[in-house]
């Protein structure tokens, strides 16, 4: 999971 | 990952698969705005800044290279292409996207979670993207007859977004530091609403079985 500040989503 | 995300990405895929088949199988680009599918490539481009830099999972980096890809050939098949490029019908693609640019560029520098080059990039692919569809819809209402491929293409664009909405309530649920994508969820709306009118005239066409027909 990316950490709170990561865009995981396209 | 949840199945509302999941499927919104496969609407996505869809919805540019849809379009790329149309373009190459009739070898026509007629009724297509240049101008939203510029705006998607530069939402890309923005977006996906992190392709090399950052790794989330094969599935994202498959995906964004996807999109990527694809928004390129449906820009070089419609400007470049010796056939494809003289069904473009520029003078029906009037929307003054550069623009839309501006006040999105202006507005990603005012309003964004971090004043960092990459998060106020992304920040601005956000907001282009709520707003990409527009010389579209636009482009629909003045051609008028709108082919089914392209009325799949928009309908499929805004079934994206709206279940990626539902990924947004689910994840708010579940998720302890989702809180604050709240920034997302307001372009994510306005993105969705702008589709209600062109959904009603399509349910409504493909109720009646008749052609798709967009009031002037």
């Amino acid at each position: 999971k990316s950490s709170g500040h990561g865009h995981d989503e396209l | 990952m949840n199945i509302f995300r999941f499927a919104g990405d496969m609407m996505h895929l869809l919805s540019v698969v849809v379009l790329l088949l149309k373009i190459h199988k009739m070898k026509s680009c007629a009724g297509i705005s240049l101008k939203t599918q510029e705006l998607y490539a530069l939402v890309f481009i923005c977006r996906y800044l992190d392709i090399f830099t950052g790794f989330i999972s094969l599935y994202n980096t498959i995906m964004k290279i996807v999109f990527l890809a694809s928004a390129f050939s449906i820009l070089w098949y419609m400007r470049s292409h010796k056939v494809v490029r003289q069904t473009y019908d520029k003078d029906q693609d009037t929307f003054r996207h550069y623009f839309l640019i501006l006040a999105c560029m202006v507005l990603a520098l005012l309003v964004h979670h971090k004043f960092t080059f990459r998060e106020v990039m992304w920040t601005f692919s956000i907001y282009l993207e709520a707003v990409a569809i527009l010389p579209q819809l636009v482009m629909l209402q003045r051609t008028r007859n709108i082919d089914n491929l392209t009325g799949n293409y928009v309908f499929f664009l805004g079934t994206y977004r709206g279940l990626y909405m539902l990924n947004w309530v689910y994840r708010y649920l579940t998720e302890v530091h989702y809180h604050h994508r709240w920034l997302t969820w307001i372009s994510g709306f306005i993105q969705t609403a702008l589709y209600a009118d062109f959904f009603y005239y399509y349910v409504k066409s493909w109720r009646n079985n008749e052609k798709l027909q967009l009031p002037a």
